[in-house]
């Protein structure tokens, strides 16, 4: 099997991370073109880099990927669980 | 604060450790635990109790993986823990991930910081956007002692309960912005006093006062610019085969070379030879004739074997019992000149440790040039 690069490997753990903190139903594949039920990748990183004081870019630069490589709490970020 | 701001209605939240880490032990965790509900019990009218009953409000755990909350651990690093809402069932429980390295310390994932986090939300608060609150996702160690719940964390917690009634006025960031204790009052008490390099030094509140040689005078230094972290001296002493000094301040003690740390320090009282019921050293002195220090608690004083480094068995003794003519508490102590000096109050006695004999009374702020 071919391995996947480090750029994918951070697209693909950025979508795990968004899906975790950031949103309640999940997030799509950022290649992802298909309309689907999940949450757009770009509209939640977005969200994500507002909610840290990044600069709100949409693209996964090294700030975000730093925010996201913190150890951190488990709950959600924009929940707001009744 | 979570949709419909769901709170505790009662006065006494109850709360269960079932499961705990090998990384401490179970007295560290306890007492860590109890010291992260307390951030929150001093401030807002709720009061928490650790409890052994299956229906306590709030289960904590130590697990790694999938442990039943479909929100399984990622291992070491990522997701250090989590807690539920206030509510029923899971409401308000609170799981670490085993896989962390959970310490005291700088080191690994501090319990106190993440336990008050969790405990934040096991009490109604969300995520806060403000780098500096507690509530801010993401983990950074900051210095737990004397911690206090930022600004913003109490300013959300004490909106969903109100306001402690009985809790003093907030200290200032500043403590040592106090006015300076007056070196010539007569009824100056000192917290500590110790040579180091043959010097003496005084200490009083933030501040201490350093007395030379002869023709060097006395000067007053606030405590943090010299050694940084250490806000007020409750008992010091100089090791000189080591050349280092030993502070101590609440249930820590520090040990330096110069006006550096030594690695490892804070350490906890217990870690000296104190049993854990001593949260507090009044005065300490260093015997040189013996290579013995004297460490005064209340009215009973141990002895500790700098040679073996441990505390001297037949110990804690009374006071005024063992050191007749020393009286039955010593706020501070230190050797000048071969003579031990035993401060209570605003007066101290010159003493000969080996004869077991006061020889003078004096004042305290005579040896501030006064």
């Amino acid at each position: 099997m071919p391995t996947s690069s480090p750029r994918q490997e951070n697209l693909s753990k950025a979508q795990n991370y968004l899906s975790q903190f950031f949103s309640e139903v999940g997030v799509a594949s950022p290649s992802s073109v298909v309309r689907s039920s999940l949450d757009s990748f770009n509209d939640t990183l977005k969200k994500m880099q507002e909610f840290f004081g990044l600069e709100v870019t949409g693209q996964l630069d090294s700030n975000t990927l730093e925010v996201m490589a913190r150890p951190r709490c488990g709950f959600n970020d924009m929940a707001r669980y009744g | 604060h979570f949709d419909g701001r769901p709170k505790w209605n009662k006065a006494v939240v109850t709360y269960r450790i079932t499961d705990y880490t090998p990384d401490m032990s179970q007295r560290d965790i306890n007492s860590t635990i109890a010291k992260a509900f307390k951030l929150y019990s001093d401030i807002i009218p709720l009061d928490f109790q650790q409890s052994d009953s299956e229906t306590a409000d709030i289960m904590i755990k130590f697990k790694s993986g999938d442990h039943g909350d479909f929100a399984p651990f990622d291992g070491q690093n990522g997701v250090l823990a989590h807690a539920f809402s206030p509510g029923e069932g899971n409401g308000g429980d609170a799981h670490f991930d085993e896989d962390e390295n959970w310490t005291l310390t700088s080191e690994g994932a501090n319990l106190f910081l993440v336990a008050a986090h969790e405990f934040g939300h096991a009490l109604g608060l969300v995520h806060s956007q403000d780098e500096t609150a507690l509530m801010f996702p993401t983990y950074k160690y900051v210095n737990t002692d004397r911690y206090t719940l930022p600004d913003d964390d109490r300013e959300g917690v004490q909106a969903l309960y109100g306001v402690r009634s009985d809790i003093l006025p907030k200290p200032q960031p500043e403590a040592t912005s106090e006015p300076p204790p007056d070196r010539c009052n007569r009824d100056l008490v000192f917290d500590a006093v110790t040579t180091i390099g043959g010097k003496l030094f005084f200490f009083k509140d933030g501040y201490f006062w350093r007395k030379g040689g002869r023709w060097e005078g006395i000067t007053r230094h606030k405590i943090q610019s010299v050694w940084p972290g250490i806000h007020k001296v409750d008992a010091a002493y100089e090791n000189k085969n080591r050349n280092t000094v030993i502070f101590f301040e609440g249930n820590q003690y520090w040990q330096f070379r110069g006006k550096t740390v030594l690695p490892g320090y804070p350490k906890r009282l217990s870690d000296f030879g104190f049993p854990s019921s001593v949260t507090k050293v009044d005065a300490a002195v260093h015997v040189s004739t013996i290579s013995k220090t004297l460490l005064f608690v209340n009215n009973k004083y141990w002895s500790y074997n700098e040679g073996r480094r441990r505390m001297d068995r037949g110990y804690p003794k009374f006071i005024h019992r063992h050191l007749p003519g020393v009286g039955h508490r010593v706020d501070a102590a230190f050797e000048n000149r071969g003579h031990l000096y035993f401060s209570s109050g605003s007066r101290q006695t010159e003493y000969h440790y080996q004869r077991r004999r006061a020889l003078h009374t004096l004042m305290n702020y005579l040896w501030l040039g006064c």
